[in-house]
């Protein structure tokens, strides 16, 4: 995946961390401080839809090419700048009992970014 | 969702101003994390634990992880609770903790393991055995059923550590798990430490989520 960087609109991974602290919620949540939500934005254009991690070489870049404007005259549907790997959040809390509870909430993490 | 005919979802930053979008992201942590908690809303820390106690806590527990990894999917099915100990009625020899549980542990969920730690201190210079013995009372029974007892020696001052029973399991998953200490040796009752800043008693309770039924498209 890319992350994003500079003036480019092509599709990325933005990243943006929530800091428990600021939004306070830090007293319930003991571990870790804050959250690497990170998330897809971007365009893709039709010649790179289908293609986790944006162009990975130039030949499949001029198919996939090909292979949109075949599929544009027949499908509507676009594509769409979505993540492409996740990975889980581990958390340590406290819950209404004040009892402390250790888990790990799968996908939360947004690694990698892509075009559907 | 790339199969409507909506504008895509991720571009929205050609229509949301920075700090709306930062808004927007911020309420979708929130309500993403809660969500997958099962919360409808943040924990209002009623009975707060002393750092101190928790820092004892998690110490103890490092590096007590199994040593066999189970695979991912099941992996993320499981938790685990550290539960510190409210002390109820007590005598000279005998001391009774409770341990609450709720919200996700109640229902729908299994508790595979459940360990109970303490700490014991010995007078200074005194050598001596003291037997200890655990009973796991029936949670919300006024007469405080015996479910099942363990006797434990302790000779040596600091943490021990005591492996409940399907008894204490199922207690746990009730929501209320009552414990008994029985001293049962000539030593005083002082030794015991119970409460004390970070010497609080405590269960960690191993969790897992039960009845997802896993169906296989072939």
């Amino acid at each position: 995946g890319i992350n994003c960087q500079g003036a480019s609109r092509m599709c990325c991974r933005q990243e943006f961390f929530v800091d428990f602290r600021e939004i306070g919620w830090h007293d319930w949540i003991i571990q870790p401080e804050g959250y690497a939500m990170n998330f897809c934005t971007g365009q893709c254009p039709l010649h790179v839809a289908g293609m986790p991690g944006i162009s990975a070489s130039f030949h499949t870049a001029v198919l996939n090419l090909l292979k949109a404007n075949a599929a544009s005259s027949t499908a509507g549907g676009g594509s769409c700048c979505v993540p492409t790997s996740r990975r889980p959040l581990s958390l340590l809390y406290y819950d209404r009992d004040s009892n402390i509870v250790k888990t790990d909430i799968p996908d939360m993490v947004v690694e990698a970014c892509g075009c559907s | 969702n790339p199969k409507t005919d909506g504008p895509c979802p991720a571009c929205w930053d050609a229509t949301f101003d920075l700090e709306s979008q930062r808004e927007l992201l911020l309420d979708l942590a929130k309500k993403s994390i809660l969500d997958k908690l099962h919360l409808s809303q943040r924990p209002t820390l009623s009975r707060p634990v002393s750092r101190g106690a928790l820092k004892t806590a998690l110490q103890r527990l490092r590096g007590r992880r199994r040593e066999t990894l189970l695979e991912h999917d099941q992996r993320q099915e499981e938790y685990e609770i550290i539960s510190f100990a409210d002390t109820g009625l007590s005598s000279i020899n005998q001391t009774r903790l409770e341990f609450h549980f709720s919200g996700r542990t109640t229902g729908g969920v299994e508790v595979q393991q459940t360990r109970f730690m303490f700490f014991v201190q010995f007078p200074p210079n005194a050598t001596q055995t003291m037997n200890i013995r655990v009973l796991v009372l029936r949670p919300y029974d006024t007469n405080l059923t015996l479910t099942s007892q363990y006797l434990l020696q302790v000779d040596a001052s600091g943490w021990h550590q005591l492996l409940l029973g399907p008894e204490a399991q199922a207690a746990c998953s009730q929501g209320h798990l009552t414990l008994e200490l029985v001293l049962e040796s000539q030593a005083a009752h002082s030794s015991l430490i119970l409460g004390g800043f970070s010497h609080r008693p405590f269960v960690a309770a191993q969790v897992r989520v039960e009845g997802k039924h896993r169906v296989r498209r072939r």
